[in-house]
């Protein structure tokens, strides 16, 4: 994985190929871990970082949920290659990863990021088909039983925010809720996404304040001074629906209504004019100002357990 | 392969309330079978839409009636998608021997 080319988008093909090298090289500390299937049948792997311990408390990062959203899958690759090379070196990932295990999840929705390689780059949905329409997928990021159904969710089967028939309907989200249930110790949850430059925390179902809502708004904005601190990129940040809009059916929320407290999630860069085309040499700027946050949120998931 | 020719992305900005709760309602908005890439948050925020060649005309001309300001965020898709996919295929072929 040192030849790997981080400042490039890769294929499905070669992130798997990406996994299995990463495992292959540092058999003691990652491994890879298929959750489940996605409708096409198509592994949902995750990397496990892992010094030692049994069901340790642990970190969750997911990318790559919206299919089109090539910088998060990109970003992610670039983390996996960063946890292993950081860890023995920073003395701060090296104390979080000798108490906690990371999870990534790189390719969340490993089907929809097939598709907008093949046949359609704006492709943001899963490929199940939707019985009676003409219109394949739902949108995995309203597919949560939080507020299922609730505004900012759409029970249209074309529309590119469409809920799915049912909360869990889709395997791609079922494996995450079943992992998350039978680990039952992760204490963050990070599922990332671009690009309008946001760190945003439960809720987007209810204007209700999460309990924990003071915390999580000072944590985010320390997040995003040390980020912004890198590059000057500007981020917003606070709860979804006041941040952004109404979006029920999220992942966060579902996971902070779990009692993982420690739940938020990104829309990462493009400070530019691309939108999903965020051209590849911001990949690694990206990704360096990301990490650079998340650090953030995973010291103090460490140094605050509940 | 959808080749996107022809689509390009609008970037509209809302400067009153009555424009933001049109904007929110965009994905709602069938006939123009817009792809909202960045939704309505709060006035003065940047929408982005990707527009179809085929409802272009009809989506400016609502845009224009309802006094929008807009601009072209991105003037030809098809030629940033084609130049991605030839990096992708050009680090691919580099890459290819180390690997």
């Amino acid at each position: 994985t040192d030849s790997f080319d981080y400042a490039n988008y890769h294929t499905l093909s070669e992130i798997y190929s990406f996994q299995d090298m990463l495992v292959a090289e540092n058999p003691d500390f990652v491994s890879k871990i298929v959750i489940g299937q996605s409708y096409e049948g198509r592994p949902l792997n995750v990397l496990k970082f892992s010094t030692g311990g049994s069901n340790r408390p642990a970190i969750w990062i997911d990318t790559g949920i919206h299919a089109r959203e090539w910088i998060t899958q990109a970003s992610g690759l670039w983390f996996a290659k960063k946890i292993v090379t950081d860890y023995g070196k920073d003395p701060a990932i090296t104390a979080i990863l000798n108490n906690m295990d990371i999870f990534l999840e790189i390719a969340t929705n490993p089907d929809g990021y097939y598709f907008t390689h093949v046949s359609n780059r704006m492709w943001r949905k899963t490929r199940k088909p939707n019985p009676g329409y003409s219109c394949p997928g739902v949108d995995p990021n309203r597919n949560w039983d939080a507020g299922f159904g609730l505004g900012g969710s759409s029970g249209y089967p074309c529309s590119e925010t469409y809920r799915g028939p049912s909360p869990h309907s889709e395997s791609e989200v079922r494996s995450i809720v079943e992992f998350v249930q039978s680990h039952g110790n992760i204490k963050a949850f990070i599922s990332i996404h671009a690009y309008s430059q946001m760190l945003l925390y439960p809720y987007g179902y209810t204007t209700a304040s999460a309990k924990d809502e003071a915390e999580l708004y000072a944590l985010a904005q320390k997040a995003v001074n040390s980020l912004t601190s890198m590059y000057g990129t500007r981020y917003t940040y606070g709860n979804i629906i006041d941040t952004i809009y109404q979006a029920s059916g999220g992942t966060v929320d579902w996971t902070y209504n779990q009692g993982i407290k420690y739940s938020y999630t990104y829309e990462l860069r493009d400070t530019g004019y691309y939108g999903f085309l965020l051209p590849p040499n911001q990949i690694i700027p990206t990704a360096q100002e990301t990490w650079s946050s998340l650090m953030v949120l995973m010291d103090h998931a460490y140094k605050n357990p509940y | 392969r959808e080749t996107f020719e022809g689509h390009q992305v609008l970037r509209i900005v809302p400067k009153n309330g009555v424009q933001l709760s049109l904007l929110r309602n965009l994905e709602e908005m069938m006939e123009f079978e817009l792809d909202v890439w960045k939704g309505a948050t709060r006035l003065s925020s940047p929408v982005d839409v990707r527009v179809p060649p085929h409802t272009m005309q009809a989506f400016k001309s609502f845009l224009e009636t309802n006094e929008f300001e807009y601009s072209i965020m991105i003037e030809d898709i098809k030629a940033i998608l084609d130049a991605e996919r030839k990096q992708m295929e050009f680090a691919a072929r580099l890459g290819q021997p180390r690997n």
